[in-house]
């Protein structure tokens, strides 16, 4: 349990951080 | 602060837990050894309760640094000294991630919506310009098909 | 049912429960370590005393005794600092929000809401293509007129080529000299049958 807590809460830590940078970069692409 | 509540109630747990293993208790479960050799018995005591005490410490010290609890501790105190006037409670992650996910986004896609607007707006805006300079070139290219016809008409 | 406490986990990156046994474990394995140093200081102690009758068994006994309190007395006294770690210190109080997580406080959309903004996006990219192929169309006519135009000014300037040879050679309006041609001709042709008819 608690590695699938630490290793959930980290993903939820990081990820939108990861998935925002992509979504930024599609949406600038689609600008230029 | 969380770091010295920290502290005192480990620090408390471990006095009292000297404090229950006094050395009465001691010599009384030891009763045998301490008739033989009350003295030694004394110092054995002494120098259990000393190193016990400084090896938990230790040990916590280095339960505190592997976690960087002091460093949490203190960034954990200024969020809540922040959201004090916060009342209702926070937010807290769904349990879908990508619903979490995409509110994360909302912010740039706010950004990029009002871009497509601006640019949208402008597009409108040039292809009126174009609309309108194609629709005068059709009446140029009417009224020069019409002299062209009158002129043809002359001539025939 | 175990509260994972995950909020917590996310900011500390460790689950307060396995911080709070870290803790219980350093207590245990410390108080345990030292007790049999303890046995084993008494036993070489012992070793001194040959007629001591003290047996190794009946001084761990004694060790075991003294441990078995102290294990008692410290697992009564952790459950209430177990209590307050993941209470008061290991906690993240309900109003607080993660920085991490500030976002969803400044913008609360629900499924649908991101849903909405997520088309309206998709029908402004729409309506977006739509007027640039739009104004491509209308670029693409408009380069089309320049050329038809050029043709047609082409043609009417042959034409008033034609009309400004007219005009040089004394013919202002062709209509009427053509008329005129005409009728010269036609007289022409009537004084040649005259002619010939007199030649006969």
């Amino acid at each position: 349990i608690e590695e699938l807590i630490v290793e959930t809460t980290k993903k939820r830590k990081q990820w939108p951080k990861k998935i925002l940078k992509h979504a930024v970069q599609t949406y600038k692409a689609e600008q230029e | 602060s969380r770091g010295q509540l920290f502290d005192t109630v480990v620090n408390t747990v471990l006095e009292k837990l000297v404090a229950a293993g006094s050395y009465e208790r001691f010599a009384s479960c030891y009763r045998c050894f301490y008739k033989l050799q009350p003295e030694m018995t004394r110092s054995i005591y002494e120098e259990f309760i000393f190193q016990l005490q400084a090896s938990i410490k230790e040990e916590i010290q280095e339960v505190k640094k592997e976690g960087k609890l002091e460093l949490l501790f203190d960034s954990l105190d200024k969020l809540v000294e922040e959201a004090k006037e916060q009342q209702e409670p926070a937010w807290r992650p769904s349990g879908t991630p990508e619903e979490d996910a995409s509110s994360a986004m909302v912010p740039y896609l706010l950004k990029h919506q009002s871009y497509l607007r601006r640019v949208l707006k402008e597009k409108e805006k040039d292809n009126k310009q174009l609309a309108e300079a194609v629709l005068a070139g059709r009446g140029r290219i009417k009224e020069l098909q019409q002299q062209i016809q009158a002129r043809r008409e002359a001539w025939e | 049912s175990v509260n994972p406490m995950a909020y917590e986990a996310q900011f500390f990156g460790f689950s307060p429960q396995t911080c709070v046994l870290r803790v219980y474990i350093a207590f245990q394995d410390y108080l345990f370590d030292m007790m049999l140093v303890v046995e084993s200081v008494i036993l070489k102690k012992l070793d001194a005393f040959p007629d001591s009758k003290l047996s190794p068994l009946q001084i761990r006994k004694c060790t075991e005794k003294f441990f078995a309190f102290m294990k008692e007395h410290f697992n009564k006294l952790f459950s209430n600092l177990e209590k307050v770690l993941l209470q008061l210190v290991l906690n993240i109080p309900p109003n607080l929000l993660l920085p991490e997580d500030k976002v969803h406080q400044q913008y609360p959309y629900s499924r649908e809401q991101f849903q909405a903004l997520q088309d309206e996006v998709q029908e402004l990219q729409r309506q977006y293509r739509a007027e640039a192929s739009a104004g491509q169309a209308l670029r693409a006519e408009l380069e089309e007129q320049k050329v038809v135009q050029a043709e047609l000014e082409k043609i009417l300037q042959w034409f008033a080529g034609l009309e400004s040879i007219c005009r040089e050679h004394g013919t202002s309006n062709v209509k009427e000299s053509f008329t005129f041609l005409t009728q010269n001709s036609k007289k022409l042709q009537d004084v040649l049958k005259d002619v010939e008819k007199k030649r006969k």
